[in-house]
């Protein structure tokens, strides 16, 4: 029919733009129209009002594909490490985890493993207070694998059921952090076997295409058990985040909305995808 | 990287005496496709592939240049003309008279200790840093460290109104004879209202030289969005980008460069107060091609 084959292209490309600027990357993007391209040359999927709900629905479905349930009820108690380059949210994000387990009755325990940072102890120590969640801290430049071995046997004394463990910032690319990271997971290991039960990476949403780097080379050195995403709340799509659970497979636990400790969320696929295109 | 890319894509030029518009369409897929993997703007990237292709055509090939090398220095050229230039006059602030420098950005940019980089740079000034975050936890005490490790006096009014902390700060600044007073501000969305008026309340009551807009080197196709916000709102004057010691290839440079105007003027490149140095165009182009 005249005209058909433009009108083609140009859907692909409307929606190519928008997965692009949402920053699901190019090769990401070019591999999700390569699976609706047949729907629009046989024009099965004729605008780009249906091409968008038929990639909605892919993405939520491929997401929903990687949901698992959280190891929160370890005995004598779980522990969660949580990771992530500079500034991302890891400090708020443990404050936030807290507080929604707390609600669910959880005993929870704070570990400040970030003992280089300028007010570092200091700000995961306000929301310990803010929540009347204890907060175990060493001196100023302690090891931080030696703080969460002290916190590893407090937690173990005062009956808590869940110890959560927020590390310093650090650039992947950063071999002696990476290291450094590497062995308080060991240290934990060695003291509780199966701990640590999670392990998140924590992903500013605005993040580019380096969040798969960063992604790939935290997953090598921890054996990632999830993802968070933060600063939702913000303009950015988070789009990086798809390529990244395609790839690697962890599921993303929780979504950062604010900077209250109630801006917490669980990750929804539906929403999640359906954000993209907006 | 880009350069390698083009040898494969421009082989078939070899033998041509010029760049035509069919010899180097494959190499500038091959420059779109680079320059979206290293986060620069959407839009931004289908301009700049086009005013490339427009310089290219009919470029004569000089006798010994390979045409993929040619392409490259083109490109290359193209984005450090975009980034401000080859030879930007490096950020200087003159002893005679006092500088006041407004520091703003998102959540986690990395103000705070860029804050305490400037005051080290600038030593000479005996600069003041001003805590005018009264929101996050903590946020005193780290710029108060912070100033203690870059030997720079400090000013904080715990959580009084951020106007207030600016006013009083520039009063503490002139009564010890600081030439430099750097007001640490609180992270913020660019679609944050409020947040962004008190912003503007604040640079009124303080009257900054230089409003620095702090964002992450690693940040993706929202760049363009939050710097054009930021500058709208504040009419920033520079901008730094910080955690460049990444491996992110940095396109939000380009993309913050276009749509600002306004100079890069530093690179963020670690966690202690020595990780500055003046941006160079040249070699965050390099990095943005791969
Ligand atoms: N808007 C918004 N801001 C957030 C969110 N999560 C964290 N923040 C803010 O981001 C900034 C950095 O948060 P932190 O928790 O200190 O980040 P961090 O990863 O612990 O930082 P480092 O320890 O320095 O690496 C703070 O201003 C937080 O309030 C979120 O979901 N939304
Ligand atoms: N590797 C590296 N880390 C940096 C750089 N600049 C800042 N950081 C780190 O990034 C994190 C955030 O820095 P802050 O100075 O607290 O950021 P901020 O913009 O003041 O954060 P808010 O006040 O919460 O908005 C900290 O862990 C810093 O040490 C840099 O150039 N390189
Ligand atoms: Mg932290
Ligand atoms: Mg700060």
């Amino acid at each position: 029919v005249f005209g058909q084959g433009a009108g083609h292209e140009e859907i692909l490309e409307e929606i190519e733009a928008i997965l692009i600027q949402a920053d699901l990357g190019v090769k990401t993007t070019q591999r999700l129209l390569d699976q609706v391209r047949p729907l629009v040359e046989t024009n099965q999927i004729r605008d780009s009002t249906a091409l968008i709900e038929k990639l909605r629905e892919l993405i939520q479905k491929q997401m929903s594909l990687h949901v698992s349930p959280l190891k929160l009820n370890e005995k004598p108690f779980s522990v969660v490490l949580i990771a992530g380059i500079n500034g991302v949210g890891k400090t708020t994000t443990t404050a936030k985890i807290g507080n929604l387990l707390q609600a669910t009755g959880k005993k929870c325990m704070f570990a400040a493993c970030d003992t280089f940072r300028a007010g570092a102890v200091e700000q995961l120590g306000i929301w310990g207070e803010r929540l009347n969640i204890p907060v175990i801290t060493g001196s100023e430049g302690q090891d931080p694998a030696s703080v969460a071995f002290e916190a590893m046997k407090k937690a173990q004394k005062e009956d808590i059921d869940v110890l959560l463990i927020d590390t310093a910032g650090r650039l992947h690319t950063q071999k002696n952090l990476m290291e450094e990271l590497g062995k308080i997971q060991r240290v934990i290991q060695k003291n509780m076997p199966a701990a640590p039960h999670e392990i998140f990476l924590v992903l500013d949403s605005i993040t580019g295409q380096n969040a798969v780097h960063q992604a790939r080379m935290f997953h090598e050195m921890l054996k990632l058990t999830g993802l968070v995403m933060t600063k939702l709340d913000g303009t950015a799509k988070g789009g990086v985040v798809f390529g990244i659970q395609e790839e690697l497979g962890l599921p993303i636990r929780f979504v950062g909305v604010g900077e209250k400790f109630t801006d917490l969320q669980p990750f929804d696929p539906q929403s999640y995808s359906q954000a993209l295109f907006e | 990287g880009l350069s390698e890319k083009l040898q494969t894509a421009v082989s078939k030029m070899s033998g041509q005496s010029s760049l035509t518009e069919e010899n180097i369409k494959d190499a500038l897929r091959d420059v779109r496709l680079a320059l979206l993997e290293a986060d620069v703007n959407f839009l931004l990237v289908k301009e700049v592939v086009e005013q490339i292709r427009q310089k290219a055509v009919g470029v004569a090939l000089e006798k010994g240049v390979q045409p993929a090398q040619k392409l490259f220095s083109l490109v290359h050229e193209q984005l450090v003309e975009l980034l401000g230039g080859e030879q930007p006059t490096p950020f200087q602030l003159s002893s005679g008279r006092q500088h006041k420098i407004l520091m703003v950005g998102l959540q986690g940019s990395g103000k705070t200790t860029t804050a305490g980089k400037l005051a080290r740079y600038f030593k000479d000034l005996k600069p003041t840093l001003v805590a005018a975050d009264i929101y996050r936890p903590a946020a005193i005490s780290q710029l108060a460290t912070v100033a203690k490790q870059a030997g720079a006096d400090f000013y904080q009014a715990g959580q009084k109104d951020p106007v207030e902390i600016a006013r009083e700060g520039l009063a503490k600044a002139k009564e010890s004879n600081s030439r430099l007073v750097i007001l640490d501000t609180a992270g913020r969305l660019q679609i944050d209202e409020d947040l962004m008026n008190e912003l503007i309340r604040v640079k009124a009551a303080f009257e900054p030289d230089h409003i620095l807009m702090v964002l992450d080197s690693m940040t993706g196709q929202e760049a363009i969005k939050v710097a054009q916000a930021f500058d709208e709102k504040l009419n920033i004057t520079g901008v730094i980008l910080s955690k460049a010691d990444g491996d992110a290839r940095g396109g939000a440079a380009l993309s913050v460069s276009k749509v600002t105007k306004k100079p890069i003027l530093f690179l963020g490149i670690g966690e202690k107060l020595d990780g500055l140095e003046l941006f160079s165009a040249q070699r965050v182009a390099s990095r943005i091609l791969g």
